[in-house]
This record gives structure tokens, C-alpha cells and sequence, in this order.
């Protein structure tokens, strides 16, 4: 996921 | 990942396996809100999507498969288990929370970061888990005497998201770019939610009363 993406977050 | 997400994550696995021990081992969803469990079973159903298309890490992957699979047997639990199923107090209960499921879904497809099917849903998980706990709050205030393990539950679920936001702060002063408003503000507004409750439960506990929140 691209850096600083939120999504790799649960 | 930083020690305030790591902290964040655990204390939300602390607070499911807190509702799992007491449905499982007592067989009692007395306190507990079906309709709020409901919510968080669309919550994760509704951002974890992208489970097997969007690898992130194992750790993500297990913390996922865990949390998706404890919201649906904890639904089933106390909508299928016989015994369980007793001790829901649907009498009381009975927030609409139908209601809040399609405005946020609304919300979801006006403001989100990318307009596409994985990224509007990841949206409306986030503007959803921020109102899902008000059927549950709703529901202790008609309870009477609150169980331990229910008042560590909704403390647990209401303290991940706080951590979380600390998470969000040192992302933000150590990632570039790393800039989510929408996830902010759901994650601000959904930590808020908790503050009454969060005051009623520190009273309980430094005066060592039972928890009870005012009707």
C-alpha cells in the first residue's frame, strides 16, 4: 500500500 | 507500526476476548448490545474487504481474521446460542441502529479520500465504528446492576480508539504525507462518545461502587 496510507491500519 | 497502534491494537483484542470469556464461559450477554455487536460485525466486514487482495502483513492479516471472526460468532452467540440468547436484554435494547447504518453510508459516498468501491467502504467503516457504540451506551443506562466484565468491555473498546489517536499524532510528526482527516475526525468523535462513560467508570473504580451511568 502506498506509504502513509491510512489503510495498513486495522 | 509504533508502540501507541501496537498499544491500540491490543487493548481493542483485550476488549473482544473480554465479551468472548464472559459469553463463552458464563453463557451471558447481560449488558451486552446485540444491535452494537451487529454494527461492528459491518464495521469489519465493511473495511476488511481488501483481506486477501490488499497484503499488508501477517500480523494484519491474523488481527483481522481474528476481529472479523469474533464480532460474527459473537452476534451468533447471542442471537443462535440457547442459553446466551436468555440473557439479552432486548426489551431494552432497542436503538435504531438501522438508522445510522444508511446516513453514514450516505456520508461515505460525499466525503471520502478516492471514490472507489474499496476506498468508499473502507469510509463508511470508519464513520460507522464511531457511532456504533451508542446502542451500547444507550443500553447501560437502562441496566441496572453492570456486570465487571461489561464495564471492561465498553472501557477496553473505548480506550483502543484513544490510543489510536496517539497513534495518528506520531504518524503524522513522523511520516511525511501522512495526512487522513476523515479517519481523525471518525476516530475523534468516536473516542468522545466514550467520554461520559469514561468519567462513570473512573468514579466506580477510585470509589470502588458499582458503575452505573445516570438515565
Amino acid at each position: 500500500s502506498r506509504a502513509g496510507d491510512a489503510k495498513d491500519e486495522l | 507500526m509504533n508502540i501507541f497502534r501496537l498499544a491500540g491494537d491490543m487493548t481493542h483484542l483485550a476488549s473482544v476476548l473480554v465479551l468472548l470469556l464472559k459469553i463463552h464461559t458464563i453463557k451471558s450477554c447481560a449488558g451486552i448490545s446485540l444491535k452494537t455487536q451487529e454494527l461492528y460485525a459491518l464495521v469489519f466486514a465493511s473495511r476488511y474487504l481488501d483481506i486477501f487482495t490488499h497484503y499488508v502483513s501477517f500480523y494484519n492479516t491474523v488481527m483481522k481474521l481474528i476481529f472479523l471472526g469474533s464480532a460474527f460468532s459473537i452476534v451468533w452467540y447471542i442471537r443462535r446460542h440457547k442459553l446466551v440468547r436468555r440473557s439479552y436484554d432486548k426489551d431494552h435494547d432497542t436503538f435504531r441502529h438501522y438508522f445510522i447504518v444508511l446516513p453514514c453510508l450516505i456520508l461515505a459516498l460525499l466525503i471520502h479520500e478516492k471514490f472507489t468501491f474499496r476506498v468508499v467502504m473502507w469510509t463508511f467503516s470508519l464513520y460507522l465504528e464511531a457511532v456504533a457504540i451508542l446502542p451500547q451506551l444507550v443500553l447501560l443506562q437502562r441496566t441496572r446492576n453492570i456486570d465487571n466484565l461489561t464495564g471492561q468491555y465498553v472501557f477496553l473498546l473505548g480506550a483502543y480508539r484513544a490510543l489510536y489517536i496517539l497513534n495518528w499524532v506520531y504518524r503524522y510528526f513522523t511520516e511525511p504525507h501522512y495526512v487522513h482527516w476523515i479517519t481523525w475526525i471518525s476516530g475523534l468523535i468516536q473516542t468522545l462518545l466514550y467520554a461520559d462513560f469514561f468519567y462513570y467508570y473512573f468514579q466506580s473504580w477510585k470509589n470502588n461502587v458499582k458503575l452505573e451511568l445516570p438515565a
